[in-house]
C-alpha cells in the first residue's frame, strides 16, 4: 500500500 | 498601519470558510503585494497557499509589512456578520494586536466593525519550487467537487492519471471500484462547463481523497479549478480569486516504499 509522505518531504523550509 | 477596502468583501468570506477546516490558526501577511496567507494542515500533508493582490482593493495602504496570526475559526465567526455585498475594511495598527473589520452595506445604509484580537503563531514557511507540470487540467469546479464527493463514497485513495484518452480518476473499497474519466471540451456552449487538458506526458498519482475533497470546498469562489501534476511531486490545486489573485492547494502524494 502507497504511503502518505509529508508535504514538507517535497518543499522545504526557508 | 494597514488600511485596506474591498468592495467584494464576501471574496474574503468564501476564502476563509474555503481554508478554516484545514487550518485553525495562520498568519495573515500583509505587504504592498497585498494579502498572503500560507498553511499546512496539522497533519503536513498538504499546504495552502493564498495570494490577495493589493490590486484587488478599491484602496490599499500598508506603511510596513505585517503578520497578522489569527484563529480561522474566529476570523470566520467575524467575517459571518457580513452581508455577502457588504464592503469589508480591513484596519490595523504597525504595532497593535488587534485588527478591525469594518462591514458596509451596499446601500450605505448599515456598518459594523469588529475587533478580532490577533495571536502569536509560529509558522514555518516553506518554498514551493517552480515546476514544469507534466499535466495540467481546468475543469469545472462542481464537477471537481462531484467527482470527490462520488469518490469518497466508495474509497479513501484516489489514482489520478492522465493520458491522452482524458484524466481518470480511480477509486477502490469495500463497495467495489469506481472510474471517472474527464475529457476535453472546448466546445461546450457556455465556457463554465468547458474543460481544458493540457498533457506534455502522461502521468499517474495516488492521493488521500479526503483532502481533495476539503478543497473542494473553494467551488463558490471559481467556475473552474486547475489540477496540476507532476510525477511524485505533490499536486497543485488552483482556484482563481476573480483577477485578484489566487487559492492554491498543495497535497502530498501517497508513494510505494
Amino acid at each position: 500500500k502507497p504511503g502518505q509522505r509529508s508535504i514538507t518531504a517535497f518543499f522545504g523550509t526557508s | 498601519m494597514l488600511e485596506a477596502r474591498l468592495v467584494q468583501g464576501g471574496m474574503l468570506k468564501k476564502v476563509v470558510d474555503a481554508v478554516k477546516d484545514l487550518v485553525t490558526e495562520a498568519n495573515i501577511d500583509v505587504s504592498s503585494s497585498g494579502f498572503q496567507l500560507q498553511a499546512m494542515d496539522t497533519s503536513h500533508v498538504s499546504l495552502i497557499a493564498m495570494h490577495l493582490r493589493s490590486d484587488a482593493f478599491e484602496h490599499f495602504r500598508c506603511d510596513r509589512a505585517m503578520s497578522m496570526g489569527m484563529s480561522l475559526a474566529n476570523l470566520a465567526k467575524v467575517l459571518k456578520c457580513a452581508g455577502n455585498d457588504d464592503i469589508v475594511t480591513l484596519k490595523a495598527n504597525d504595532d497593535g494586536d488587534t485588527v478591525t473589520f469594518m462591514f458596509e452595506s451596499p446601500k450605505e445604509d448599515r456598518v459594523s466593525d469588529f475587533e478580532l484580537k490577533l495571536m502569536d503563531i509560529d509558522s514555518e514557511h516553506l518554498g514551493i519550487p517552480d515546476t514544469d507540470y507534466c499535466a495540467t487540467v481546468t475543469m469545472p469546479s462542481g464537477e471537481y467537487a462531484r467527482i470527490c464527493k462520488d469518490l469518497s463514497s466508495i474509497g479513501d485513495t484516489v489514482v489520478i492519471s492522465a493520458t491522452k484518452d482524458g484524466v481518470k480518476f480511480t477509486t477502490s473499497g469495500d463497495v467495489g471500484t469506481a472510474n471517472v474519466t474527464v475529457r476535453q471540451n472546448t466546445t461546450a456552449d457556455k465556457k463554465e462547463d468547458q474543460t481544458i487538458i493540457d498533457l506534455k506526458e502522461p502521468v499517474a498519482l495516488t492521493f488521500a481523497l479526503r483532502y481533495l475533497t476539503s478543497f473542494a470546498k473553494a467551488t463558490p469562489l471559481a467556475t473552474h479549478v486547475t489540477l496540476s501534476m507532476t510525477r511524485e511531486l505533490p499536486v497543485m490545486v488552483e482556484y482563481a480569486i476573480q483577477d485578484m489573485g489566487f487559492l492554491r492547494f498543495y497535497l502530498a502524494p501517497k508513494i510505494e516504499d
